[in-house]
């Protein structure tokens, strides 16, 4: 069990280096095992230096810099060990355009490789969907729910202004 | 395999039976405040098997059926199907041992049943099965029983604030 | 003490109600003291339904719908025992285009009786400032401040467009 | 009362000399992530006498002294200044006994000052005093020094998941 830990471990802290450096270009990041010597019980330290900035304790690190330092441990794991699907709620709200665009870069990598699930309220995460599902509360407090198939570009700007939150 | 559709009926604001085609590529929920998307997310992790009420949000697992509101009554049972595409033979484990041999079925359907009273069913391919069948089952796609691939809306603050003897557990649960 | 905490209570109540109407049109929302006959040691309930739905846990409501209640809860605080001024930085992250329009109008009605600061990713919420900050990293991870005061309407819009996050 | 203006210097990543002019209306501060916006409400939190290092995200009070990056040297103090206009002489708490008669002083300047050791100080009108003069001047004016007018980034959340005994504590702040 120490060892499969233990694969699982080295193969998500090269991916997080990787991925923190998508997400923060020209900064750098990595996953750090402590507290025990014991494998079954150390805890995981994720280190973060965003671009221009000294080595600094997370706390310390804005909302959005936070955001994007947990998305990038946890897309180090989906891409260390792969599931056919991920799902998504609302992970892009602390995100500046900027980022957002980066986010959006790392998750359409995904596309082709697993199928991916996005709840979001931003228009610009709209933009790389596949399929667009409309949810509307419905007057007795029940769902419903509108699809659109969204490989038209014609009608894909189109909706993405009705259905924006 | 992967998912080809998500029906639910009863569940949580889904009083009337929805189902939503799930497509290969990125599908995008969009929608206002308490319309519903999350809720879509909690059928996706119950129906695949998550034992917490904490994770769709409940105080019980009853609190997923659906309460009713002043112009609707409320639902008798929640009941969530998800229909997996398995033509590439990908689910083939222990748990479909109990429906025959999975690699025969190139559609598999897990569903999950539960009554107001909180007694709960399992199928899989209509068959009535076991929870731990169905965590067997999905044991070997990378789908743990916490569900690591399916980023609840406050999760990101969660791994975050974890201590990090906490955090070891999403690894864990990944590999 | 007990009836210093008592009143106060009293009053973030009734704020309670009407500010939450004003948030969730329809719908109701109040406060309960619970858990202990001491009004020294007895909790703080809060019970909200949307309009149109039923009442309802809090954990079960939306994650829109709990940033609303509890902007209800601290806004009820501030109308019923005032300061000079209140600070708010990104509440509105997880609302969508009406709930943040109505969380507007609670914010414009402070004015005039307390400054407000209010920091923000969203360009609607910056349509309500008087004077608005923007604030940039430099390359040696120092913050650079700009401001512009904006009841110049004309300026306005156009520096909303260069200001947005 | 109300502020006229925040100066700040060395504080976080302020590491240069900044002075925000607070209007009477509303004041809105936007910018990229990790810009530091939030930086600017830990500045106010703090030059009014917060004693939690963690309502600034620091570990240490002495977080706040700008670290430095690979091309600026770490400052050795962080001074936060507030000014208040106290024309309406709302202000006239014990606090400014200390430094005469406050009614007397249509602006009001409050300062704090921390060294990289720790070492911390407070000025009221230029004047040494203690964090308590502080308190007490404010403590009138409705801001609790828990400062529930200020309201954090991941403040809602904090008081949405309190539980009911700790929710109790914003309105015994205000009280
Ligand atoms: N068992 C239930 N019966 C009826 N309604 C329910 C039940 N459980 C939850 N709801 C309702 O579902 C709504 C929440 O839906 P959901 O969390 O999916 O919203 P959302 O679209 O994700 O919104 P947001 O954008 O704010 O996150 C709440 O208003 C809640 O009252
Ligand atoms: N003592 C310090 N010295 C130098 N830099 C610091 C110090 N404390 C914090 N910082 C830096 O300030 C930045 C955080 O700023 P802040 O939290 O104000 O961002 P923000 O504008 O609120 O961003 P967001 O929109 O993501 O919330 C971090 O990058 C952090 O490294
Ligand atoms: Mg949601
Ligand atoms: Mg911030």
């Amino acid at each position: 069990i120490r060892a499969v830990f233990k694969a699982a471990f080295d193969d998500v802290a090269r991916e997080f280096e990787l991925t923190f450096e998508t997400v923060f270009p020209g900064g750098h990041g990595r996953l750090v095992l402590t507290g025990s010597d014991d494998l079954l019980t150390a805890g995981i330290e994720v280190e973060a230096r965003p671009p221009g900035k000294k080595v600094t304790r997370l706390s310390l690190l804005s909302g959005g810099e936070r955001s994007l330092t947990v998305l990038a441990f946890v897309f180090a794991i989906f891409r260390a060990r792969p599931s056919p699907f991920y799902v998504l709620d609302e992970v892009d709200a602390a995100l500046d355009d900027v980022n957002l665009q980066r986010l959006l870069k790392v998750i359409r990598s995904f596309r082709g490789h697993a199928q991916i699930i996005l709840v979001t309220h931003q228009k610009r995460s709209m933009e790389i969907a596949d399929v667009l599902y409309g949810i509307t509360m419905g007057p007795d407090a029940v769902t419903k729910v509108v699809a659109e198939r969204l490989r038209d570009q014609a009608a894909k700007s189109q909706q993405l202004e009705e259905r924006a939150s | 395999m992967f998912l080809r559709s998500l029906s639910m009926r009863g569940f949580k604001s889904f009083a009337d039976r929805t189902v939503l085609e799930v497509e290969p590529g990125i599908t995008v929920i969009v929608g206002p405040n308490g319309s519903g998307k999350s809720n879509v997310v909690d059928a996706l992790s119950w129906v695949l098997g998550t034992n917490s009420a904490k994770k769709v949000r409940g105080g019980a697992m009853s609190d997923v059926v659906f309460a009713g509101s002043p112009t609707r009554n409320r639902s008798n049972r929640a009941h969530v199907e998800i229909v997996i595409d398995n033509t590439d033979g990908y689910l083939s484990g222990a748990g479909l041992a109990t429906a025959d041999s999975a690699g025969a079925f190139s559609e598999v359907r897990v569903a999950r049943t539960i009554q107001t009273d909180g007694e709960a069913t399992y199928q899989i391919n209509g068959e009535d099965v076991r929870a731990l069948d169905v965590q067997e089952l999905l044991s070997d796609t990378g789908l743990g029983r916490e569900l690591h691939t399916i980023v609840g809306q406050g999760q990101l603050d969660e791994i975050l604030n974890a201590k990090p003897e906490e955090r070891r557990r999403y690894i864990e649960e990944a590999a």
